[in-house]
């Protein structure tokens, strides 16, 4: 994740 | 999103509509532990707050509702409406040695100190445990309806798709991510005594007897 928080997934 | 991510989404969409239909059409709850119950709802609840903050997807938006609705559904039927049919005196798990250690846990290992990303790793964290109650109160009855074994097949199939798709992520995106992946791991691991029994012991049987 690395900081990008792209919560993409449920 | 890839077809495993795809379909764990669906296999966990069918456990919660089964269980919420099981309790509707029944109209007992019998066999069922609402102390888990209440932790999906506040998995669901800690995880999903981003609905408030990003739009990440049509139906990324859409299934987190339906998962949070049904949850919270799920929690009133077994606590009002057919609070006559609740088994209260086997589901006795203690959620507190639960919800403590896996929020202590939430502070110390996460990615980001930031009240959404603390939110966020307690319940994945809790998500992994959160069945623990259910299987508890299947051990001490000795026994689980079959339309139950169905549920936490489902359910357990969901998390365990989910690791290979980040298994997929990884090969392909480079994407991974060490916390959800561990806590996804313990959650499927957990399970693994159940598989084994609703395989071999699932056909022909109308009630899943579980050594206690």
């Amino acid at each position: 994740r690395t900081g990008d928080c792209t919560k993409d997934e449920l | 999103m890839n077809i495993f991510r795809l379909t764990g989404d669906l296999s966990h969409l069918a456990a919660i509509i089964i269980l919420l239909l099981k309790i509707w059409k029944t109209r007992s709850c019998a066999g069922i532990s609402g102390k888990s119950q209440i932790l999906f709802a506040l998995v669901f609840t800690s995880r999903y707050l981003d609905l408030l903050t990003s739009f990440i997807s049509l139906y990324n938006t859409t299934m987190k509702v339906i998962y949070i609705g049904c949850a919270y559904a799920t929690v009133y039927l077994i606590y009002a409406k057919f609070k006559a049919t609740y088994d209260g005196n086997h589901d006795t798990f203690r959620v507190e040695f639960l919800v403590v250690p896996v929020g202590g846990l939430a502070f110390l290992v996460n990615h980001d100190f930031s009240p959404l990303e603390i939110l966020w790793t307690f319940s994945i964290y809790l998500e992994s445990v959160a069945i623990l109650p259910q299987l508890f109160m299947i051990s001490k009855t000795g026994e689980a309806e079959t339309i139950t074994t169905h549920y936490l097949f489902f359910l357990g199939l969901y998390r365990a798709l989910y690791l290979i798709n980040w298994i997929w992520r990884f090969y392909f995106e480079g994407f991974f991510d060490m916390i959800a992946i561990v806590a996804g791991v313990v959650q499927t691991i957990l399970y693994c005594d159940f598989f084994y029994l609703y395989v071999t012991k699932g056909e022909g049987r109308s009630q899943l007897s579980i050594p206690t």
